[in-house]
């Protein structure tokens, strides 16, 4: 397996909440579906769907399956996650 | 903290705010420690009503009414369940949250060293923390889950003491994403600068609409006295919390000293690294070492102290764990020389005195420097707040140093982890008086209020302290502030080249990039003016302001300009006549300067005879 075939954990960040009754949680595991192979299953893959004050969502994912969550409508940005260190 | 708010004038009799108590500070942090009396919750009425967060209660972690919520957030599932609860195991957090908000604390000390009566900057309010690092640091997807959380809670401020190891975009940093979020929910975000200075652009948390917090000294300076056996007293620096009494004790030269059974000559142990010295030859011995470290290698030789020579910076100090004084390299050099020449050599290390700096304050040698490395014409670091030996409440879950097992309730340290509560908390309490300002108008007020600083002790002047030196009793009556909202920091985001597609993704307003916006980052409206161009040049540049009238109903203010030689500076119109409390008027600010290959700076202060509204003006070579 080369290094694109290595999940790891990306920042998924999609600006403003969706407006009106929609189940954001939802919507980020349909979008996760889009990308993942079938044997895959959401819901071990997504760390946090961030719904409360903004638009997002945490997922351990390949190289190519973060390219392709860059390509969608709604995405803002899409990076690895880093470690940040105290001050 | 036992001085620093002293120091900036903010003392105990300040005027508070009645509704101080409903003030929510949300620390995103290491945890903390619920038991340190700095949290104590005596006379705190019941919880806020707009409090809407959760307590993540269990047998070992309950809130009260000074820590009215707590969450813990860690996605890697590779934490004991034992430790996931949001108390503090580092004591970081524990330091932070006292230091914003913790309630005042009779004689606190470390070992009787600064000891006082510990205050937060807003002692009444409430504590909502949100456990975001551990051990092995602090991950951006519970960083980014924190602030999700933090904001729809219903916290006033929040406060992160964490940056990136290196320097990311907007967009693709989960600080400046949730610190966004939160400045459009009416939630400033307080940030530490960073703690990779001098070095010129090392800054990690810059975006505009967060507090970007340097880090500065107070008037305590600490020294630890070396005695040597020929009456001879030097004065170092260090916290030594040990009292040997004056006792005389033999002292080696780690040089003298190496473990040799383990394949080390003089020239390992002349540096008293771990393993290096002959525990023979150094027990019960005071060790000269000729750099300076934790100290972990005299420790674990068995010596009674140790004496380091460094050329290192010297403006803040540590705690060791066992006697030790760190000399400047001349007084390291006679001290070797008398370790070296002398028969039977003997020395004593005093217990730490507190004395006074009166060079405070002055940045810090590590405090991150500007500028800005995603927008040069945005001055970053905004201002600076004490942060070097700050003495604040300590989980008592770890030893005070990694190489003891003193367990102590409240500690001395520094970074501008320190800086940025101080910030938190004089934001918090600008905010009890004004609960209905933005972020950027709270912001503004803390800025154009700093005490000015000077360029004579900081090399790399506003790059380092920003507009200056946070003055929190001032910052709640600015007289003047340069506010913006959401639909400002989108103007400034087509000029920084984010897509109209982006765009529309972050903001609910219908706003369009035009050749205005594209570009004129610089017209962002922020309490600070930067220009920068490439070196040689001269450049002009025209900025465009408007300020809002918080201080008398009709007053008149003047422009006064300080522009020293390679700075022009004209300001229309140049006297501003208010008429009603909340009213705005602009003005047009046109800077030329002939920047050569350096920084030049000057001021722009609005004077009303009451409020001096100061904003620094700066022009450098890109």
């Amino acid at each position: 397996h080369g290094s694109s075939d290595k999940r790891q954990v990306y920042i998924i960040y999609m600006g403003n909440l969706p407006k009106g009754k929609v189940s954001t949680t939802s919507l980020h595991t349909s979008m996760l579906h889009e990308v993942l192979p079938s044997s895959t299953v959401g819901s071990e893959v997504l760390l946090y769907s961030y719904h409360r004050s903004f638009n997002g969502f945490a997922a351990k994912l390949t190289e190519d399956e973060a390219a392709k969550l860059r390509e969608k409508d709604g995405v803002v940005s899409v990076f690895r996650s880093q470690k940040k260190q105290l001050h | 903290t036992t001085r620093s708010w002293d120091f900036m004038g903010f003392n105990k009799k300040v005027k508070r705010s009645i509704i101080e108590s409903d003030i929510i500070v949300g620390m995103l942090d290491t945890g903390i420690w619920p038991e340190s009396q700095s949290f104590n919750d005596t006379g705190l009425g019941p919880i806020p009503k707009k409090w809407k967060g959760t307590c993540q209660s269990s047998a070992n972690f309950t809130c009260n009414r000074k820590i009215i919520g707590a969450k813990s957030y860690r996605a890697k599932g590779d934490i004991p369940s034992d430790y996931k609860s949001p108390r503090d195991y580092e004591g970081h957090g524990t330091h932070t949250s006292s230091t914003a908000a913790g309630g005042l604390v009779s004689k606190a000390s470390l070992y009787g060293i600064a000891k006082g009566t510990a205050r937060g900057g807003v002692p009444s309010s409430r504590i909502a923390v949100y456990k975001i690092c551990w051990g092995d640091g602090c991950y951006d997807e519970d960083i980014l889950a924190a602030f999700d959380d933090a904001i729809a809670d219903g916290v006033d401020i929040i406060s992160l003491s964490v940056g990136s190891f290196s320097q990311l975009e907007y967009f693709d940093d989960t600080i400046a994403i949730g610190a966004f979020h939160s400045m459009k929910n009416g939630v400033l975000t307080s940030n530490s600068a960073g703690n990779s200075g001098p070095i010129l652009s090392s800054i990690t948390n810059f975006s505009p609409w967060s507090l970007s917090v340097a880090a500065s000294t107070i008037d305590r300076k600490f020294i630890t006295k070396v005695k040597l056996g020929n009456g001879k007293i030097y004065e170092g620096t260090s916290i030594n919390t040990f009292d040997l009494k004056g006792k005389m004790y033999p002292f080696i030269a780690g040089a003298a000293a190496p473990s040799t059974s383990q394949g080390y000559t003089s020239e390992d142990s002349r540096f008293c690294g771990p393993g290096t010295l002959n525990e023979t030859l150094v027990k019960g011995k005071i060790v000269f070492c000729d750099y300076d470290s934790d100290g972990t290698g005299p420790a674990e030789a068995g010596a009674i102290g140790a004496v380091f020579q460094s050329g290192g910076y010297k403006d803040y100090v540590f705690p060791y764990s066992l006697p030790l004084s760190n000399l400047n390299l001349d007084d390291g050099r006679n001290v070797l020389n008398y370790v070296n020449t002398t028969e039977n050599p003997i020395a004593t290390i005093f217990k730490t005195n507190v004395e006074d700096d009166q060079f405070a304050p002055f940045v810090v040698s590590f405090s991150s420097r500007g500028p800005n490395p995603a927008t040069p014409d945005i001055l970053k670091p905004d201002v600076t707040a004490p942060g070097v030996d700050i003495l604040a409440a300590w989980s008592e879950a770890v030893p005070l140093t990694e190489d003891d097992t003193r367990i102590v309730p409240y500690n001395i340290i520094s970074g501008t982890s320190m800086s940025c509560p101080h910030a938190t908390g004089a934001a918090a309490y600008v905010k009890s008086f004004h609960p209905t300002w933005s972020p950027a108008a709270i912001k503004s007020a803390l800025m154009t209020t700093a005490f000015p600083m000077s360029s004579k002790n900081n090399l790399e002047a506003e790059f380092a302290y920003g507009a200056g030196h946070i003055n929190p009793a001032q910052a709640a009556q600015p007289g003047l502030v340069y506010d913006a909202g959401e639909i400002d920091y989108v103007k400034f985001l087509c000029g920084q080249g984010y897509t109209p597609k982006q765009l529309k993704l972050i903001t609910e307003s219908n706003f369009t990039c035009s050749e205005e916006t594209d570009g004129a980052v610089w017209d962002l409206n922020y309490p600070s003016f930067t220009l920068s161009a490439s070196p040689g040049n001269s450049i002009t540049r025209v900025f465009h302001r408007t300020v809002t009238n918080v201080g008398s109903p009709v007053s008149t203010y003047k422009a006064v300009v300080n522009a020293p030689p390679g700075l022009i500076i004209q300001v229309q119109p140049s006297v501003l006549s208010f008429k009603s409390l909340g009213q705005k008027l602009t003005f047009v600010v046109t800077v030329g300067a002939e920047i050569g290959n350096s920084m030049i700076s000057g001021s722009l202060i609005w004077d009303d005879g009451v409020h001096q509204v100061r904003s620094p003006i700066v022009a450098y070579a890109s």
